[in-house]
């Protein structure tokens, strides 16, 4: 799974996720990836996330949706509310990542496996590209 | 003004002992062009809808990622791909499931949100929709890699089972 989270300079963000989901899906079997509001989800008045993991566990609690839900409504930052979000899949048994981009310029990521390939990018310079938890 | 951006190519058990010197390098390459691809957009005030459609395309391309070239394979043998995308200034969505044939699936996605009337399609109504917007088309050739056949190979081997955190990807 891959994905993208993003502000313009006109203060909007946006969300974009692409996998080929889990090693011998069948039945059909679809996880949170194209699930808005699961693997995929934005909205200026919160932030923007794009979600990987055991997609089962992302579409149970919602993890888009309800990251985003959390900085609206009880004004939480984008780190607090993915911890807490991730939190509740790990809980469920379920293990993953998010990446977060606010509409205020905040970037935020979180994940529970021992790595992640990530990277960061912004008008500041900031430039960060990692795979492994420990760096 | 200020613009950002975050990427990300998959979470799992990745560590420097699983991850060979050739994925970990091929990963990082990959990573930096998505941002690059991202960037430009946003650099040249573009939106972020553009820009993040922009660094997916990217990692799609990327056999390094389990997404568009470098999918997993299903229990069958054969490649069912979703993806989605949102506008976070109108929450217009575009979403599709088990696509097989659109080389870039969130292009795809974008395609459906851009027409506006449905947020989520799957399957042989997806491909219709991409061939009848036009969409580049890709055989299964273009998205399978040896690398995966390989995994393929071995899950087999293991009998099979349905293992949501091994996944190889």
């Amino acid at each position: 799974t891959v994905g993208a989270v993003a502000c313009d300079t006109q203060g909007h963000v946006a969300a974009a996720t692409s996998t080929g989901g889990v090693t011998g899906k069948r039945w059909g079997r679809i996880g949170d990836t194209p699930v808005i509001g699961a693997g995929t989800f934005a909205d200026d008045r919160a932030c923007a996330v794009s979600c990987t993991g055991s997609g089962e566990f992302f579409l149970r609690v919602g993890v888009g949706h309800e990251i985003a839900a959390r900085v609206r409504l009880s004004g939480e930052s984008l780190q607090v509310a993915a911890d807490a979000v991730l939190a509740e899949v790990k809980a469920l048994g379920g293990t993953g990542g998010v990446i977060v981009a606010g509409p205020n310029g905040d970037m935020a990521w979180g994940f529970n496996t021992i790595g992640m390939y990530r990277g960061t990018a912004s008008s500041a310079g900031s430039r960060t590209v990692a795979i492994y938890a420990n760096e | 003004m200020t613009w950002t951006l975050v990427i990300h190519g998959g979470a799992g058990k990745l560590d420097s002992e699983m991850v060979s010197p050739e994925q970990d390098a091929g990963a990082r390459a990959g990573l930096s062009r998505a941002l690059d691809a991202g960037s430009k957009v946003l650099a040249d005030g573009g939106s972020a809808l553009d820009a993040v459609e922009a660094a997916v395309r990217v990692l799609e391309d990327d056999p390094h990622f389990n997404s568009g070239r470098g999918a997993v394979f299903t229990h069958d043998g054969t490649l069912e791909l979703d993806a989605a995308i949102m506008d976070g200034r109108t929450r217009a969505a575009g979403a599709v499931a088990a696509a097989t044939a659109t080389r870039n699936p969130v292009g795809l996605a974008r395609a459906i949100l851009d027409d506006g009337r449905h947020v989520f399609l799957a399957g042989k109504g997806a491909d219709a929709f991409s061939r009848d917007r036009g969409l580049p088309q890709a055989d299964a050739d273009w998205f399978a890699t040896d690398e995966r056949r390989r995994q393929f190979a071995e899950f087999q081997a293991d009998g099979g089972g349905f293992d949501v955190d091994m996944k190889y990807g």
